[in-house]
């Protein structure tokens, strides 16, 4: 069984998408079979390894069919070791389509549960939102992992999240665990970088990651070339920094 | 009748929040009254003017009662002419409680035109999506505005942003006009800036605004101190910016 790992944020542009690219292809990195799966209706995650096909077998599919061929949602990409189970612009029409259904929350947990047995890591992308996407992610996740930004708002939404990582582990996932909060696009120079670090240490103490992700102008443009940042720019600063994540996420999860 | 603009994108972190604060007080530079209304659960917009309280009378009372005193709504800020109508986290629930009422999509419209009389302006703010609480705010609009940033996928989601707008035109709003698209949090040094302001400039053309909002640390650190960028910074680089961008607007609505 593959360890499965939610990345989570209903703060939009906080980097949970960048994060879950280059965390996954560092992860290959180690020798570790990867299955990212982009529960985001923007598709961002698909977008950068595939060419965009709302007609194809996508994640909706997890929350509309009873049962499916998974190996045909699971598709391989240019990163050997990576592979991706893409989202579709349909994701958009699961709540309305569930909102009656009581297992709506539990909808996909079955379904990655197989999946599992075939990676050693599940990274799920998230949309911008706490609502029934994110949540069944959750329900079937191992761990949950909080990208927080130097934003003024940065620390608003965490007892929010919080909240629902607790309501999400008392009804349907006991064993879920926080494997930490990790600081991207983070600017040294900026007092406010600094002080929403402090404010992210004082709340998560330990839990914080000892890595933070420097903003890198080579992150913003590695997925217009469709590629992850050790294929695009492998000695660039954000390489460094996601392989030293991937490492370090290594060292919580064994 | 004031005129209504919603501020949209699905994307997360664009700078609808920060356009909001900074357009709403800006406007009111030019002898304008504005109401500024966050339908994000998130309440960014709220936490900037007011102290955080889910108790008090909130835009989710738009959704959830009839008959309420619209006055008791609106809330004064330090900002002469300037009035908020803050969020509430019970937003959040307000797709899956109104998701079998036929009238869900136009729920707000009544009391919002109701009190647009009282206003040169209502500024929308929004969630990163596209779903009721954004639908609502369309429905009820004069014009809507779209903030986008460098990111690789800036553009992916413009297509399901138009499609939206047309479909809220056709069935809800047909006088709603899309005002423009505008590029905030630019970066005249990166490639990737530039490249998205042109890539924005050949699908918006002459909707584009001229005024592009440059990245300014300025913009970051004014809603920690509960101050739109002309309190807090009056001779930055971003309240220069936001003051010719709220003369635009006013050009283009007149
Ligand atoms: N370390 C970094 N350095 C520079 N830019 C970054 C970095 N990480 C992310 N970005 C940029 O910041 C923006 C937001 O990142 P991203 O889209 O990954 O966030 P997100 O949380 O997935 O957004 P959403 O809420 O829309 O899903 C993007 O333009 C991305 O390219
Ligand atoms: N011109 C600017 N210069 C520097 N930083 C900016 C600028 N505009 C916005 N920001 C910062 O970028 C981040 C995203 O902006 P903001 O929160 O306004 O976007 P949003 O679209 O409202 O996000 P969400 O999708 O979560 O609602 C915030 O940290 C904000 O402080
Ligand atoms: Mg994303
Ligand atoms: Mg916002």
């Amino acid at each position: 069984m593959g360890k499965i790992i939610t990345i989570a944020n209903q703060k939009g542009g906080v980097g949970k998408t960048t994060t879950a690219i280059n965390l996954s292809a560092g992860l290959t990195l180690f020798e570790n079979r990867v299955l990212l799966v982009d529960l985001d209706p923007q598709g961002n995650t698909t977008s950068t390894f595939l060419d965009v096909d709302d007609e194809r077998p996508s994640a909706f599919e997890l929350f509309s069919k009873e049962d499916i061929d998974l190996s045909s949602l699971t598709y391989p990409t240019d990163r050997e070791a990576l592979y991706i189970l893409p989202s579709s612009i349909k994701l958009a029409k699961v709540e309305r389509m569930l909102s009656q259904n009581p297992e709506a929350p539990i909808r996909i947990r079955d379904k990655i549960e197989k999946l599992s047995d075939e990676f050693d890591f599940i990274i799920f992308d998230t949309p911008p939102s706490l609502g029934l996407l994110t949540i069944n992610a959750l329900s079937v996740s191992d761990y949950v992992l909080m990208t927080i930004t130097a934003s003024p708002w940065a620390l608003d939404g965490v007892q929010d999240f919080l909240d629902t990582i607790d309501a999400v582990k008392e009804v349907f996932n006991p064993s879920l665990k926080i494997l930490g909060a990790v600081v991207t696009i983070f600017d040294s120079r900026t007092k406010i970088s600094k002080d929403v670090y402090d404010a992210a240490k004082e709340i998560f103490g330990n839990l914080l990651f000892n890595t933070t992700i420097s903003r890198n102008v080579r992150l913003e443009e590695s997925p217009a070339y469709k590629k992850d940042i050790f294929s695009y720019a492998p000695s660039s600063r954000g390489a460094f920094n996601y392989r030293s994540f991937a490492k370090e996420v290594l060292d919580r999860v064994s």
